[in-house]
């Protein structure tokens, strides 16, 4: 299950 | 990094340094909306908290650490420099309207139940909301000075982009965020009566003023 250090975008 | 992406970025960027320029070369900011400033402020301090502890390249820091900056910068100048050009009178918007939907969410509706996720999902509600406010004051004023718009327009288009990034990064890396699409959608779409006049309007060189 990923989530987190997904938000590569700003 | 696609170019709908990049082109999202830069759009954002120019947005920031128009209103920046329009505040300091007018010595004014007569016509901004100062809630939705502070909003700004506080989605980009709450979405950066990762700033330290998520690398993502020198871009992204970079990048971070230029939209804090100018969003506190926005703010010294609209309350502390040029205070007295601030026009408190229109923006009436009550914040908390805005703040405390937008935190329950967040509680709510997340990727994941920890500090850094439901503060990342916070922001991303709070900016879809942000520019009500801003919105708010033209409407109540009837009119926008075309410095304004261009400010508006070029934020605007920043998360119309990221849209258009999304669906290049779903097709091509099957990557998805519905948190932050569903919110980039919504935060667009309060941008589109304004697309509209301002494309029939301010483009066409008149100024943008509401219908009576």
């Amino acid at each position: 299950e990923e989530t987190e250090e997904m938000h590569d975008e700003l | 990094m696609n170019i709908f992406r990049l082109g999202g970025d830069l759009a954002h960027l120019l947005a920031i340094i128009i209103l920046l320029l329009k505040i300091w070369t007018t010595r004014s900011c007569a016509g901004i909306s100062g809630k939705s400033q502070i909003l700004f402020a506080l989605t980009f301090t709450a979405r950066y908290l990762d700033l330290f502890t998520n690398f993502v390249s020198v871009y992204n820091s970079v990048m971070k650490v230029v939209y804090l900056a100018a969003a506190y910068a926005t703010l010294y100048l609209m309350y502390v420099k040029f205070k007295a050009t601030y026009d408190h009178n229109h923006d009436t918007f009550r914040l908390e309207f805005l703040i405390l939907p937008a935190a329950g969410l967040a509680l709510i509706i997340n990727h994941e139940f920890s500090i850094i996720e439901v503060m990342w999902t916070f922001s991303i509600y709070l900016e879809a909301v942000a520019i009500l406010p801003q919105l708010f004051m033209v409407s109540k004023t009837g009119e926008a000075e075309s410095i304004t718009s261009h400010y508006l327009f070029a934020l605007g288009s920043y998360r119309a982009l990221y849209i258009v990034n999304w669906v290049y990064r779903y097709y091509s890396e099957g990557f998805y965020d519905m948190i932050a699409t569903l919110a980039g959608v919504v935060q667009t779409v309060l941008y589109c009566d304004f697309f509209y006049l301002y494309i029939t309007k301010v483009l066409k060189g008149k100024k943008l003023q509401l219908p009576a």
